[in-house]
């Protein structure tokens, strides 16, 4: 998450004026933040954690993401507890509740307008 | 930035 929100920074050059005159020309997408928070996905206890804070959430769904792939796979399995008594996961309420309403605040930037 | 994949899993949550 920390690597996307520097790295965003370049699609925004009119909030650093004194380093660029006019829009950069070498912007390059990242894609990579992505893949990094699908593979931290695969810890379903800490994607659990993490995403039933408000304050990441915020963090997360308050983003552009250059490929949203990573973040659903994220948000997916955070979102999933699996019992050990139980083959199938079950919806993991807290991070649920904490994931919707970050969406509901930043409804904008979910639907990319 | 369209975020297809992300509304797909929050629509399923939703739900």
């Amino acid at each position: 998450l920390t690597v996307q929100e520097r790295s965003s920074e370049q699609y925004r050059p009119d909030t650093f004026p004194w380093v660029f005159d006019s829009a950069p020309d070498d912007i390059v997408e990242n894609t990579g933040s992505g893949g990094l928070l699908s593979g931290a996905g695969r810890n379903q206890d800490t994607a659990n954690d993490l995403l039933s804070d408000s304050d990441f959430t915020d963090r997360l769904l308050g983003r552009q993401w250059g490929d949203s792939a990573g973040v659903a796979d994220f948000v997916g399995r955070g979102t999933t507890h699996r019992p050990p008594e139980l083959d199938n996961g079950v919806v993991y309420g807290p991070a649920r509740d904490a994931v919707l309403a970050a969406a509901d605040d930043h409804e904008d930037q979910v639907a990319g307008s | 930035v369209d975020h297809p994949e992300l509304r797909d899993v929050l629509d399923g949550l939703r739900d």
